[in-house]
C-alpha cells in the first residue's frame, strides 16, 4: 500500500491498522520484568524472534517458555548492540525496543558481530592511566 | 559500522549497477522516485553509480514487494515487525513487506496513522546492505536496525559514511553532508532555483 502522502490515507484504514500493530510483535508486551528462572507463556516466541535476529544461534528442535541461560545471555547481547541498560532482564526499556519496527536482516550472522557486543569494553582495551598530584 | 562475514563487495569492475523493479508491482513513477533518493545518497559518498534498468531479471540489484512467504525462506510478517530485508554482495536481492503502510511523500512525523512508515528511510538503510554495510549500533546511523513509524531518517550519519567508504572509497566530490552533494543534475537544479529566487 503506498501513500503519495498522509492526507490521502483512506480514515477507514486507521481503525484497522491500529488492531493489526498487535500482530507482529506486540504480544512481547506481556512479557514485562519477567527473568531468568520464570517460566512465562509465550517466552518461546521470544526465543524465536532472538534465533532469528542472531542471538541464539542454534535453532533447538523445540523452544520451551523457560527464561533460560540461552534467553538471558542473548538479552544481554541485544542490550549492549541497542545501547540499553545491560540487565539481562526484560524491563520495559527492552521490550519498548523489541517491539519496533525493524530490518528482517540479523543483528548478528554466523555467530559474529561488530555491533556494540562485538567492540572491546573499556575494561579490555588499554588505557592511558593518570595520577593527578 | 559493521560489514557482513567475509567482507563481501561489488568488485571494482562493477561499480556502476543498475536496478530494477519487478513488473508485477507495477509500481508509479513517485514511488520508483524514492529509490532513486535513496541511491543517489550512497552514490553520493562513493565511487558507485546506479542507474534503473527495466530488465529485471539482468539487473544488479532487483527490488520487489511480497506479502508473507515469498521463496526466499525468510517470509514477511504482515503489518509492521519486520518491514524489509536485503542480501549481501553480489547477490542484490532487495525485498520489502508489501503489507505495511508505505509512505512515499508528505511530512510522515504528522501522519494520523500509527504504522505508516517512510520508504525512503527504509530503502536507503537496505541499500547499505546490498552494498555490503551489517548494522550498526550508533542510533543515529542510517544502518541501526529499528526505525519508529512515522519517522523519517534518510541522510548518512558519519558512522555509514565511514563505513562505506572503507569498502569502496569515497568520492572525489563528496563534501561531507549527503543531502548537499547529490549529482551534478540536483546541483543545477538547485542553482537555477536560486537565481530565479
Amino acid at each position: 500500500r503506498f501513500f503519495p502522502n498522509i492526507s490521502p490515507i483512506p480514515p477507514s484504514l486507521v481503525p484497522n491498522v491500529t488492531a493489526s500493530v498487535s500482530a507482529a510483535w506486540d504480544a512481547f508486551q506481556k512479557f514485562g520484568n519477567c527473568h531468568a528462572g520464570d517460566k512465562v507463556e509465550g517466552l518461546a516466541k521470544l526465543k524465536k524472534y532472538f534465533n532469528y535476529f542472531g542471538y541464539i544461534p542454534n535453532l533447538p528442535s523445540n523452544f520451551t517458555d523457560d527464561f533460560d541461560d540461552d534467553l538471558q545471555s542473548a538479552l544481554r547481547t541485544y542490550q549492549k548492540n541497542f545501547n540499553l541498560n545491560v540487565t539481562g532482564e526484560l524491563d520495559q526499556p527492552t521490550i519498548q525496543h523489541l517491539v519496533k519496527p525493524r530490518c528482517g536482516n540479523p543483528d548478528i550472522v554466523n555467530g559474529t558481530t561488530t555491533m556494540n557486543s562485538g567492540k572491546p569494553t573499556s575494561s579490555n582495551t588499554s588505557n592511558l592511566h593518570t595520577v593527578a598530584h | 559500522y559493521s560489514t557482513f562475514p567475509g567482507t563481501p563487495v561489488w568488485p571494482p569492475n562493477r561499480l556502476d549497477l543498475t536496478y530494477a523493479f519487478l513488473p508485477e508491482n507495477n509500481l508509479s513513477d513517485e514511488a520508483k522516485a524514492v529509490f532513486l533518493r535513496a541511491f543517489q545518497r550512497w552514490s553520493a559518498a562513493t565511487p558507485l553509480n546506479f542507474s534503473e534498468t527495466t530488465s529485471f531479471y539482468t539487473a544488479d540489484i532487483k527490488i520487489g514487494f511480497f506479502s508473507g512467504d515469498h521463496g526466499d525462506g525468510e517470509p514477511f510478517d504482515g503489518v509492521l515487525g519486520t518491514l524489509a530485508h536485503a542480501f549481501s554482495p553480489p547477490s542484490g536481492r532487495f525485498h520489502l513487506d508489501a503489507d505495511e503502510n508505505w509512505v512515499i511523500a508528505g511530512d510522515i512525523s504528522t501522519s494520523s496513522v500509527t504504522t505508516a512508515v517512510d520508504l525512503e528511510s527504509v530503502a536507503v538503510h537496505e541499500i547499505g546492505h546490498l552494498l555490503g554495510l551489517g548494522h550498526s549500533s550508533v542510533e543515529e546511523a542510517i544502518m541501526f536496525p529499528t526505525i519508529s513509524s512515522r519517522t523519517k531518517k534518510v541522510e548518512l550519519a558519519s558512522d555509514d559514511v565511514l563505513g562505506i567508504q572503507s569498502l569502496y572509497g569515497a568520492n572525489p566530490s563528496y563534501n561531507g553532508s549527503s543531502g548537499s552533494s547529490t549529482p551534478s543534475t540536483q546541483a543545477r537544479e538547485t542553482s537555477a532555483a536560486g537565481d530565479h529566487h
